[in-house]
């Protein structure tokens, strides 16, 4: 009984769907407060700036400066905050 | 901290600001208070004045909204982005916004005031116990109106005091109806609606008619969201509906099942798999005095900091205590310096009297006018005398077209010329013998010369030098509930309107009595003004509704036209 009960995830009518990746979450946010403006390049180029992207990130933040997609990050990333962007574009 | 490019800032030191409108989350006062309080915070360590226009462009325009309100950065719903600023500038720039699918609180949850009721405007109190229950939200329990109420201290039964909830049964705000409460049904475009709807709306706001037919009279009014409302979702603004049923199970409290997200929802009817009507339910919310603190500092300037306790690091957090950070203080004084003026606590008893004060006058000079008998009704100035360092007077009144300043047995006098100054000290008692030290109110009948004088329940009247009095102001008709008048209206034709708390009445002078159909309330009359005003008087042409240091100024077609200080605006100190 002590099995976690599988819930069953609903979309609910006029709900703003934000169950996005992980991955969409991070560029999302790097873009929209401005640690991330160039236009993406793809292949190995583009991780190269999201991971400086990420640091930059993780600085503002007083997190620790690992330029991956951690827990901590994440969970920032998901936190209320200010609209005005952290890096002046 | 951070400045933005070219360190932007405001070039005026009196900055100006207008609160464009208002979200229903709570009363309209608390979110006047709130937004005060948050420039506060930077006119405290700057020397930055903020003064609040009712109309016209101001520097900072403060407005709620919802995602796409207007300008290239919408909001996103519940959480996630809370509000935005434009850093100093023209136009846009400067101005701040708040996401209005957002439930604004104080930080703490539901954040009601009262209205009517006998609890003054108080806050509810929750929980709180009721004939053996207990409330954490408003109720309708107890009463056959279907009005919400709650009590404002934790135990109805033993303290009584109460106070009604919002509702749209009891008032709107904004729209064109003067705050009047919904009528149901109306119709609309032909339809009949017995709730509050966003129909007619592309923005989202719950609105009514203040009449049966919004068709023909065009009346309407946006409607408060009660506490127990539900937030976003399809159905915004409407109660829970307990119990509820979902993938055929009964929930009869919010639940974060079937959502990934874990937010607590509920159905707004008795079956969510039938209707799909729902929306998230209340929660602690964010306090609109932390996250304004912070726009505004976007407003004068700042950047985000990366300092994690700063007001502007970009995350929101709930503080209890809040006090604004040395990173934040260095930030906004390297923009517009440190405060100048005298350190904004009152001296204390034994603070030297010699603190500079930044609007000197002869009154200030320290010798002051020292030969009485040069002068010959004033005494020398005790600076504890000073009308500038009054806070609040016992009442304010013109007599001879000239203002007075009633405080502890002495008034002072500003000359109506326009260069006239302020002049006093006098003593009441050597100028009217007969009168007590503290006089609520007064006013004068300019035709029959007369001067009326209240002090608690007694009255005197003055025709030169004779007197008549004391009497009890129940002899002029008012009720014995009546402790103290505080303020008088000339309103000519012998007419006399009477403040006390919340109520007025119309005093016929000449018959010394009461007229019929009165008390009313203040504010059904006078909107926009504190209901708890203690001084009104008519002067040139306009109307004063006083609080504190604070007036509010009404003019002649009733509408509030300027809030100021009564120190630097009617004292010119």
């Amino acid at each position: 009984w002590s099995a976690p009960v599988k819930s069953v995830f609903v979309t609910f009518p006029g709900d703003i769907v934000k169950n996005m990746t992980d991955t969409e979450l991070a560029e999302g946010y790097l873009k929209k407060f401005g640690y991330m403006n160039s236009p993406q390049r793809s292949g190995f180029q583009s991780m190269v700036s999201t991971s400086k992207a990420l640091k930059r990130m993780q600085r503002q933040m007083g997190l620790e400066e690992t330029g991956v997609m951690d827990k901590s990050t994440l969970e920032a990333m998901r936190r209320p905050r200010c609209g005005v962007p952290d890096v002046a574009n | 901290y951070k400045t933005f490019d070219g360190d932007l800032k405001w070039d005026n030191r009196d900055v100006t600001y207008r609160v464009i409108n208002y979200t229903p989350d709570m009363d309209y006062s608390l979110i006047d208070d709130a937004f005060a309080r948050a420039f506060k915070v930077w006119s405290d360590v700057t020397p930055l004045t903020f003064t609040r226009l009712f109309d016209g462009t101001a520097d900072i325009m403060v407005s709620f909204g919802k995602a796409d309100h207007g300008d290239p950065y919408p909001f996103d719903g519940k959480d996630g982005l809370l509000a935005h600023a434009y850093p100093p500038g023209k136009g846009l720039q400067g101005d701040a916004h708040f996401d209005d699918d957002e439930y604004w609180t104080l930080g703490t949850g539901p954040a009601v005031k009262t209205r009517y009721g006998n609890a003054e405007g108080a806050m509810c109190h929750f929980p709180f116990t009721f004939e053996g229950k207990d409330y954490t939200t408003c109720t309708t329990n107890g009463r056959s109106d279907n009005l919400p109420w709650c009590a404002t201290t934790a135990d109805y039964s033993i303290d009584k005091k109460y106070g009604f909830c919002p509702s749209e049964l009891l008032y709107t705000f904004d729209g064109n109806a003067d705050g009047a409460e919904c009528v149901f049904p109306f119709v609309f475009l032909g339809e009949e609606y017995d709730s509050c709807t966003t129909e007619g709306r592309s923005d989202g706001y719950r609105w009514c008619a203040t009449t049966s037919n919004f068709d023909n009279d065009m009346k309407y009014g946006f409607c408060p969201s009660r506490d127990t409302a539900v937030i976003g979702g399809n159905a915004e603004g409407e109660p829970c509906h307990f119990p509820f049923v979902f993938l055929g199970k009964e929930y009869d409290s919010c639940t974060s099942e079937g959502r990934a997200d874990g937010k607590l929802w509920c159905s707004t009817t008795d079956s969510y798999d039938d209707d799909k009507k729902w929306g998230l339910c209340p929660d602690q919310g964010y306090s609109l005095f932390l996250v304004a603190a912070h726009e505004f500092g976007h407003a004068l300037g700042l950047d985000h900091s990366n300092i994690r306790e700063a007001l502007m690091y970009p995350m929101y957090s709930y503080v209890k205590d809040f006090s604004l950070h040395e990173d934040d203080i260095e930030g906004i004084q390297y923009l517009y310096g440190s405060k100048t003026g005298p350190d904004p606590t009152p001296p204390g008893p034994n603070t030297p009297t010699t603190t500079t004060y930044p609007d000197t006058d002869e009154t200030d000079s320290p010798d002051g006018p020292t030969d009485p008998t040069t002068t010959a009704t004033t005494r020398p100035v005790d600076p504890t005398k000073d009308a500038c360092k009054m806070t609040k007077f016992d009442t304010i009144t013109v007599i001879e077209g000239q203002l007075h300043f009633f405080k502890d047995g002495d008034y002072w006098k500003m000359s109506s010329e326009s260069n006239g100054g302020l002049k006093g000290p006098f003593s009441i008692s050597e100028t009217w013998p007969a009168l007590p030290a503290v006089i609520d109110s007064a006013f004068e009948n300019t035709l029959a010369r007369k001067l009326y004088f209240f002090s608690g329940t007694r009255f005197w009247v003055y025709t030169g030098k004779s007197v008549l009095g004391p009497r009890s102001i129940e002899k002029l008709g008012l009720p014995d509930s009546v402790q103290k008048v505080e303020g008088a209206l000339q309103r000519g034709k012998g007419k006399v309107l009477l403040f006390s708390g919340e109520n007025y009445w119309r005093l016929d002078v000449k018959a010394q009595k009461i007229d019929r159909g009165y008390p009313k309330y203040t504010d059904a009359v006078f909107g926009g003004v504190p209901n708890d005003a203690h001084d009104v008087f008519q002067y040139k042409g306009h109307i004063y509704f006083c609080r504190d240091r604070f007036y509010w100024r009404m003019n002649s077609r009733r509408q509030v036209d300027r809030v100021g200080y009564v120190k630097y605006d009617l004292l010119k100190c």
